[in-house]
């Protein structure tokens, strides 16, 4: 996960 | 319905003007523009009906592997009504097999060529269109699931979808005829992801940080 943070983060922002 | 109203607007393509090299060009503009196409794709997936009711391990697994056919499938639908035997990567990057070849791309034009001709063969409709990119999306065959069932009913939301609307049309072979072009939209990703991974190891144009990271998920 840590190595595809840019992803992970975006599917977390709410929009 | 949904999937009509959350289809992005189509991408315009931000020409590069930093080299005079008109291959080099083409390849900077383009790898923007998938870059930019793939943030658009992430917002795109969560707006599909059942997706944000996945977790989110299966969320980044199912868009790690079914990117690029989702965003094939779009490619593929603006070049059907080109002129010539362009592709139609955006409204300002039309592409032809010159063009691709000087870039490096000879692959990946004639690939992405064949699948535009399939579907301009069956006439795809715009309902069709987006019900197969998020049917690509799905179906994208992560290979570690972490819930099954979930992923499961989102297929089956999607397939049931699929099905009432060709039911509406009373075309009752299209379904099939849809998910039977599915190994070649996945063949043709599976050459342009190869494609690119090549340009990143030569090193011939920098990628953007998702595109790389999305990349190196399938490397």
């Amino acid at each position: 996960k840590e190595k595809h943070k840019i992803l992970h983060q975006l599917l977390q922002n709410s929009t | 319905s949904q999937l009509l109203l959350t289809e992005p607007a189509p991408l315009a393509a931000n020409q590069d003007d930093s080299t005079n090299d008109g291959s080099l060009r083409t390849l900077l503009t383009l790898c923007d523009l998938l870059n930019r196409e793939l943030l658009v794709l992430i917002g795109w997936a969560k707006q599909i009906p059942g997706f944000s009711g996945l977790s989110l391990v299966d969320q980044m697994s199912l868009l790690q592997s079914g990117w690029m056919e989702a965003l094939l499938v779009g490619v593929a639908w603006r070049s059907q009504g080109a002129a010539g035997e362009e592709l139609v990567f955006a409204g300002n990057l039309r592409l032809d097999e010159a063009q691709c070849r000087a870039a490096g791309l000879a692959d990946l034009y004639e690939a992405l060529r064949h699948l535009t001709a399939k579907y301009k063969a069956m006439n795809l409709s715009p309902e069709e269109a987006v019900t197969l990119k998020a049917v690509a999306l799905a179906n994208s065959d992560a290979d570690q699931v972490d819930c099954p069932d979930s992923l499961q009913r989102f297929q089956d939301g999607l397939h049931e979808a699929l099905q009432e609307y060709e039911a509406s049309r009373r075309e009752q072979h299209r379904t099939g005829r849809l998910l039977m072009s599915l190994p070649l939209l996945r063949q043709t990703a599976d050459r342009a992801v190869q494609a690119f991974l090549r340009l990143h190891r030569r090193r011939c144009v920098p990628l953007h940080k998702l595109l790389l990271e999305m990349l190196d998920a399938k490397a």
